[in-house]
């Protein structure tokens, strides 16, 4: 089923080349990348990980420090890396850094984006096609699976277990105004974890 | 179902991208890029477009410049265009270019790449688990709709239906020896189209 698919698609497409550490020095993982980002600029990561939002609705702005998440600044991207894939050379990957500013004013570094399959489904679904029709009746389930799909490669995967932090909300605003801020949504996720 | 899902995401989170005109001078599209390229190392392209290759059996090395296709050699890539998307800034979209070399000598440029997504298949098959069991069962079918469903959509979207030739072929060798060369293959849609 579609959910599942890009759940696989996404783990073996994306994760699986931008999380491990490698200990190549042109191919490393992101824990190394956060680790030359922290000297760079003299800063700390709370968690070593990469945050995939999962919203429900399948809103993804293009940056996450769009005009509903206030709390949330747009710090600098990770250092890229590039490698041959299905004959696309150097094809290029990267993550971006975000910075969460807390209600007490202290700055939390993070890097996090949306997960861009979800994205994907919810362009598919403005489509005036019969087969948009589908997805827009069923988009609530496929989004569903995908996250658990996703939950599950990644607890069977020793590489990638603790480098990813998936996160599935309901990202639209009790009193239907908008959506809520991620960043606090983020916050409450270190919280648990550390 | 799985392949015409990975072709609707193929569709919406690449193509539609990468392909159309914009006439935006920061967003270029795929006929801007081989114009530059053209001008840029003095040679021709024998066709605008973007070859998809959509090997039935998956294999998709990382250069189309294989051991398997002689007759292929890597060019330089196209520039490369950066667009905020689902959080990730900055996300880096870039096509390569190869020259085929003909039995007569010449030198053809193509823009021409694998179907990921196909690649991502390939690799989903080979894990130990009971989905990659189901995957590696009906592939063959997968990969037929995806390539249906690919070309289904770029013949009815205005902005990519010339800017893309989609082939899918069987790419073993007949005796069982290996892989059939990829130029000779990509010529003969050249041949075809023009
Ligand atoms: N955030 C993020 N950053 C990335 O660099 C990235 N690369 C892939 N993905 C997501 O992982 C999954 C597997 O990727 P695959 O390459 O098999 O399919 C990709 C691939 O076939 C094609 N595509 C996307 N970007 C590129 C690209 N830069 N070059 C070539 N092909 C691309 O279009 C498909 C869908 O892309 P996305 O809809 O962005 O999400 C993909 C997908 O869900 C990414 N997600």
């Amino acid at each position: 089923d579609y959910g599942s698919g890009i759940a696989h698609s996404f783990f073996h497409g994306y994760l699986r080349i931008v999380l491990p550490h490698t200990g190549h020095q042109n191919n490393k993982g992101l824990r190394e990348f956060q680790k030359d980002f922290e000297a760079r600029n003299d800063v700390k990561f709370d968690a070593y990980k990469l945050f995939i939002l999962i919203p429900m609705s399948t809103h993804c702005p293009p940056s996450i420090d769009s005009e509903f998440s206030p709390s949330i600044e747009v710090s600098k991207e990770l250092e890229s890396k590039e490698l041959d894939r299905a004959g696309v050379k150097n094809r290029n990957y990267k993550n971006s850094v975000y910075k969460i500013i807390t209600s007490s004013g202290q700055k939390k570094y993070v890097t996090a984006e949306y997960a861009t399959p979800v994205k994907t489904l919810g362009e598919v679904m403005k489509e005036n096609t019969q087969c948009a029709n589908i997805y827009r009746k069923h988009y609530k389930e496929i989004v569903l699976n995908f996250y658990l799909t996703l939950v599950d490669l990644l607890k069977n995967d020793e590489a990638c277990h603790d480098l990813c932090e998936v996160i599935y909300y309901d990202d639209k605003n009790k009193d239907g105004s908008g959506y809520r801020d991620v960043g606090g949504i983020i916050l409450s996720r270190i919280r648990e974890i550390m």
